[in-house]
């Protein structure tokens, strides 16, 4: 019951931390216990459930390391039913390290988070280092948001030769959950051409739901709030809780 | 005479490949002699002018393994007086790889490519692996994409911890040429305040110029051409030329 999810796409900007933190707060909405794993250097994640600068260790660092019990890593946040696993700028050293003393340590993590959470979600950074590969080695499914323009789509070809490596390697099992139109401006015709180009080479991997681009997104992490609590009437907001809709009717998500 | 310039931010799509592209070419239009170094395996500046995925290499994967003289690196671009050093997806390799192999190349290329041209310019990934810090290493100066936004402003902390670091190590002359704001959409409240906030923060290190959205950008890629040819008249193109014609002006570019 529930699910490792992944979101990733090595291009910047596409949407992947929103996505992550809507999604997570969907889920916890809908009654399920979600944890947010922040795996990027960044920290966006956190910053954006309103977790302080200060209060980050111990965080995915430590887990990495093995220097904590998992259970010490973890924050309430101010949604119900959504916890998270936040991350300061020292994570940028593991990116580059050896993936063979973290590898071990994340996955006996996740086996302990599934026993207090039923759902899972790694924020990963724009990069296929260490922590995006470590998170695809112990994930169920990958959710790959896609900005619906050019040098995104061109970068696709990289995002699935990496899910491949991974199905390969460390992860047999690792599925493509699916292809998530974000930040989509329907006025423009990049835009509409971009998202048939798309539909027509993944077919039914490209989620039904799509997501508008709307300022109120990019406004809520200065408020510490995911965009579901800031502006729950904003477009992008309803396609957000259409898609956990969309996923939590998947036999996969049962 | 000339300089060595890197287009540096951890943040994802912030405008990187965009404003190095499009300064690269406004430099080769006023009469210079631009190189661009595609220092991101995603290949995304390759893919902006035009160089097919099947002639990328030799390119910065080479050049930074010392395996290619510099010269049998370089492309001409469609844009009379800009060259290309192209980048393959093998460069992931050594983003996570170890950095003394490769700065001692990229150092011994610079100086060869400053024999031939005046302005060399590095589209870094987004992170601070090895390609970026390396990049850094060897540059005379860095400029800052800034998307005006939360998230890509909360992030300019740790480009400043690391230009610091850089200049605490191997680069001690390494300048902030500045800070440039991207994709301003000046109908927002968000891009105002933004905009407020880090000319309030860095005075007179963000440039005067700064680059509105405009979705001709984004379109530009697919053709295989800077946004200059594909489309000189956007205001984007206009305000690229404009900062060109800010960075021509300062003693550091003479
Ligand atoms: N639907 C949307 N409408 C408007 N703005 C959006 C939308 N989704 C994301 N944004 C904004 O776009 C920027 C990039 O989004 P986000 O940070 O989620 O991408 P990312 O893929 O996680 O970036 P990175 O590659 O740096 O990790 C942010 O400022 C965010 O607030
Ligand atoms: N001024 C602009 N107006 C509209 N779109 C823009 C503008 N500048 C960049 N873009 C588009 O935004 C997206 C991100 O820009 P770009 O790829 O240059 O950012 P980047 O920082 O290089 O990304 P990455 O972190 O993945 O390397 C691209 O699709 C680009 O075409
Ligand atoms: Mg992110
Ligand atoms: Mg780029």
């Amino acid at each position: 019951h529930g699910r490792v999810v992944a979101i990733a796409n090595q291009k910047g900007g596409v949407g992947k931390t929103t996505t992550a933190v809507s999604l997570a707060t969907a889920f916890a909405a809908a009654g399920r216990k979600a944890l947010l794993i922040d795996m990027d250097p960044q920290g966006n994640a956190s910053t954006s459930l309103g977790v302080a600068l200060g209060d980050r260790r111990p965080g995915v660092t430590e887990l990495l390391e093995g220097r904590t019990p998992p259970a010490a890593t973890i924050r309430t946040t101010l949604v119900e039913g959504l916890d998270l696993v936040p991350a300061t700028s020292a994570l940028a050293r593991i990116d580059e390290g050896r993936p063979q003393v973290d590898a071990r340590h994340l996955g006996a993590a996740v086996t302990a988070f599934r026993i207090t959470h039923t759902d899972l979600f790694f924020d990963c950074p724009p990069s296929f280092g260490w922590l995006t590969l470590g998170a695809l080695a112990v994930a169920d499914g990958v959710i790959i948001p896609l900005q619906c323009e050019f040098l995104p789509m061109e970068g696709l070809t990289q995002v699935m030769e990496t899910i491949e490596m991974t199905r390969a390697g460390p992860n047999r099992n690792l599925a493509l959950d699916g292809v998530l139109l974000t930040m989509v401006d329907s006025r423009t015709n990049l835009a509409r051409d971009v998202e048939r180009d798309v539909r027509e080479h993944f077919r039914s991997k490209v989620f039904k739901t799509e997501i508008p681009r709307s300022v109120r997104v990019a406004e809520a992490p200065s408020a510490g709030e995911p965009v579901l609590l800031y502006d729950r009437n904003s477009p992008a907001s309803q396609a957000y809780v259409a898609l956990a809709r969309e996923l939590l009717t998947h036999e996969a998500y049962r």
